[in-house]
């Protein structure tokens, strides 16, 4: 039966993405079935993935709205036992659509209930802000793992984070546990980078994961060729660390 | 009459917070009449300015459904000069609430009518969407400053900002310009950085700030002792560049 996993935090820019596509396919090439959800507008981890806006037919947005079947949107990857969900650009107007639905934050649930068990993992990846889009996620997952920059806006934010994790699960999943925080963009020769960290580390103790991922720039070359860093530049120090992550997170599992 | 500039980008992470504060401090500095207005939800230019949500009563969101007068929200800021319009972390549920107000992407332009007369400038920080928020900022101004990394997924996401304001520009506020693009986190030794600059330049060719801002760590520094960089360390190159930002748009604006 397969795990979902959201992968959120509403600060910009803090490796959600990056942490979604390597993540997924570092566990697809250990032959896990892995499908990745793009509910993010930009559309990110779709173009990442290689996909063209373009070419996306029906996408993410049509099945939250019940009006394609699942087989219709999935689409196969550069990857074997990696497929995608695909976001499209123009879901920027959904979120202002979807407030009308009935059982609105249920809607990603819904649409994963019937493909969850050809699934090994389900990732998520979400947009930058704690809107319906990203509750929905929240509400489909069984947990939610946090990528942070260590620095000031994103500790800041983490409250907030967390306070709506702690909402969701009391009014619409109790099962959502925290997969775990993940450090991202991690820059071991600053200071403040070494101070939000340890911050971070006192507040939420063994929910740190010990993998730490640190800048390294294949990282941000490998969406441009649309691929994951896995097949960008498998000896990178970011292939190394994402591969890291991915044993980390399916030991938890078979606990 | 002061000049209305919202700093937006849909990518999350590329500074514009940072900008929005730095670039602001820099003008007040100068003596100009400057008033900040943060209707981002993560509240990250009114804790930048050493603001603490809990000290945050009446926000930018009473405001915009006209619930209080503009004289019970505005702020003072360590920087004479400079003043704020904060917001509140609870503003998240806000884009969700505003759907339903009538004209509901001119609020905040309703908002700034009475006060534009008092400020030389006044800059709006938006949130990492192209939702109602950003919106509304974006209709209230008379130019948009677009703050970008010059990486892969931010490019990506040119196409739709654009897109966005085109749409804008036809049916909601005929007189929006593009004030100019902005390079942030700018890391000269990498040829990432480089080859999307270029490909920037080529695209937008006079619109591109001759000023960049490089990576500089005391910028990050800054927001954790709640001060702008011009406070916190104004021999920096933060500081330095920002107040070369400062000196173009005020060039910019002479002409
Ligand atoms: N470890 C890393 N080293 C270097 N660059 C990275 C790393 N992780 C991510 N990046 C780059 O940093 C930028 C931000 O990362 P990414 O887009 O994955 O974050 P995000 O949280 O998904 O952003 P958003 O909030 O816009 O969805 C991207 O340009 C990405 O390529
Ligand atoms: N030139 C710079 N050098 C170093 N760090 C920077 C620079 N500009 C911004 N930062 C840091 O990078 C992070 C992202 O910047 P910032 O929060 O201003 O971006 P943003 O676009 O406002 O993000 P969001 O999309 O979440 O609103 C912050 O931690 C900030 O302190
Ligand atoms: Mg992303
Ligand atoms: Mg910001």
């Amino acid at each position: 039966m397969g795990r979902v996993i959201a992968i959120a935090n509403q600060k910009g820019g803090v490796g959600k993405t990056t942490t979604a596509i390597s993540l997924s396919a570092s566990l697809a090439a250990a032959e896990q079935k892995i499908l990745l959800v793009d509910i993010d507008p930009q559309a990110n981890a779709t173009g990442g993935l290689g996909i063209r806006d373009g070419e996306v037919g029906r996408s993410i947005y049509d099945l939250l709205l019940q009006e394609v079947s699942y087989q219709e949107v999935v689409l196969e990857t550069k990857i074997p036992y990696l497929f995608l969900l695909p976001s499209k650009t123009s879901l920027v107007g959904a979120e202002i659509e979807l407030v009308g639905e009935e059982e609105r934050e249920f809607l990603l649930k819904k649409a994963l209930e019937e493909l969850r068990g050809e699934y090994d993992f389900i990732f998520i990846d979400t947009p930058p802000s704690l809107g319906l889009l990203t509750l929905n996620a929240l509400v489909a997952s069984d947990s939610v793992l946090i990528p942070i920059q260590p620095e000031y806006y994103a500790l800041e934010g983490l409250g907030k984070l967390l306070e709506t994790i702690r909402l969701i699960q009391k009014r619409l999943n109790p099962n959502l546990n925290i997969e775990g925080l993940l450090f991202t963009l991690y820059d071991g020769r600053l200071n403040l980078a070494k101070e939000v960290a340890e911050e971070v580390k006192k507040f939420f103790k063994g929910n740190v994961f010990e993998t730490v991922i640190p800048r390294n720039v294949r990282l941000a070359e490998a969406p441009s060729h649309g691929k994951p860093i896995l097949l960008y530049d498998i000896l990178s120090p970011g292939a190394v660390n994402y591969m890291g992550l991915a044993r980390e997170v399916m030991k938890r599992d078979s606990n």
